[in-house]
């Protein structure tokens, strides 16, 4: 929704609403044609295609839920940009099985130790 | 120790790389590193090959049972050191081409090793420590924990609250005193970080990621590699 403000006639500021209180309805209508048009971008950026109709819807709801986890992220880290990326059509659990790799363990007890370095001038 | 330092501007980094649908980050975090070291010991930056490590570096670390590195199904990057200096080093990439999968045999070829290890070493939670190793030795290999790095597109990344369980290995190039952050208005120190999904992913394949406090994990797996000074065949 927009706010906009100008002044009356008698010179008090009008904070008045120009969009209707969206019900939670409209609010997802909004949000829906929002996912829709970014998935679209995402998928022609990205040269993303799916095998079937329904696997395509699936990545949509998968889509859509990342672009919240997005917004969350964003909230949780405000001096980085968090968004759409390539990786906006998987599931958590997918993104780490197919593009991390780590294994979750502790460094090696045996490695050799790096000697302390003079760090001052 | 200098304010800002970066180790792409010392002719030291290779391209970013793209390790595609495959969860082989810690063979492109243990290339990068000793691509580094190479190029520090010899003058001459190659491009090393992942493939061989994915395809030939089944190495164990003794303390762990079963924590042996397996190609598209993840590993350590003192493992795959581990494994370099016991077969003699890594052929280059254009030698032995990245495919993604490790579904393929094991085609390393001796005759053309192009870079070596001479020894490895862990660092320790010590920011100074991590900074002053990375200006003296080149590239640390670092794991961290990359649940924001899904949906990261640019910035410095500082989450309030992050898992420092480790998931994901990487390739520590420099650092910044100052990356304007301007939602806090401040200036952040940072780590730079070379990824392996590609150019088309955050800052041209990099990541920001501040200092300070160990931020997802990004301080306690760090490892560094020095090569043998012998220029590739």
């Amino acid at each position: 929704s927009a706010v906009v403000s100008d002044v009356n006639s008698d010179g008090d500021p009008l904070i008045r609403q120009v969009v209707s209180d969206g019900g939670v309805e409209e609010d997802s209508d909004d949000h829906l044609l929002n996912a829709e048009y970014h998935f679209t971008l995402f998928k022609s950026k990205y040269r993303k295609t799916y095998a079937s109709q329904e696997e395509h819807d699936y990545r949509l709801g998968v889509f859509k839920a990342n672009l919240r986890r997005a917004k969350r992220h964003q909230l949780l880290d405000p001096s980085a940009v968090h968004g759409v990326t390539k990786f906006s059509d998987l599931t958590p659990s997918e993104f780490r099985r197919q593009y991390l790799g780590l294994k979750p363990l502790k460094l090696p007890a045996d490695a050799q130790k790096a000697p302390i370095l003079p760090t001052d001038n | 120790l200098p304010d800002d330092f970066d180790w792409r501007d010392h002719g030291a980094v290779t391209g970013v790389k793209d390790q595609g649908s495959c969860g082989s980050c810690w063979s492109f975090s243990a290339t990068g590193a000793l691509e580094g070291a190479h190029y520090l010991a010899t003058g001459e930056l190659v491009s090393l090959s992942e493939q061989q490590l994915v395809d030939c570096d089944h190495e164990c670390d003794p303390q762990q049972y079963g924590a042996c590195d397996s190609g598209c199904n993840g590993g350590l990057m003192t493992s795959a050191f581990e494994y370099t200096l016991k077969v003699g080093g890594l052929e280059r990439e254009k030698d032995y081409p990245y495919t993604g999968n490790d579904r393929g045999p094991c085609k390393f070829d001796k005759t053309k090793i192009a870079a070596s290890v001479s020894n490895f070493s862990v660092i320790s939670v010590d920011e100074d420590q991590i900074a002053a190793n990375l200006v003296k030795h080149g590239p640390l290999a670092v794991g961290i924990n990359a649940v924001f790095m899904q949906t990261y597109m640019g910035g410095v990344s500082c989450p309030y609250i992050c898992f420092r369980t480790l998931d994901h290995g990487v390739l520590l190039v420099g650092y910044g005193a100052a990356g304007y952050s301007p939602i806090r208005f401040k200036d952040k120190p940072f780590w730079v970080i070379k990824n392996s999904w590609g150019a088309n992913w955050g800052e041209d394949g990099y990541y920001k990621i501040c200092r300070g406090r160990n931020v997802c994990g990004v301080d306690s797996m760090v490892s560094s590699v020095a090569a043998l000074h012998t220029k590739s065949q």
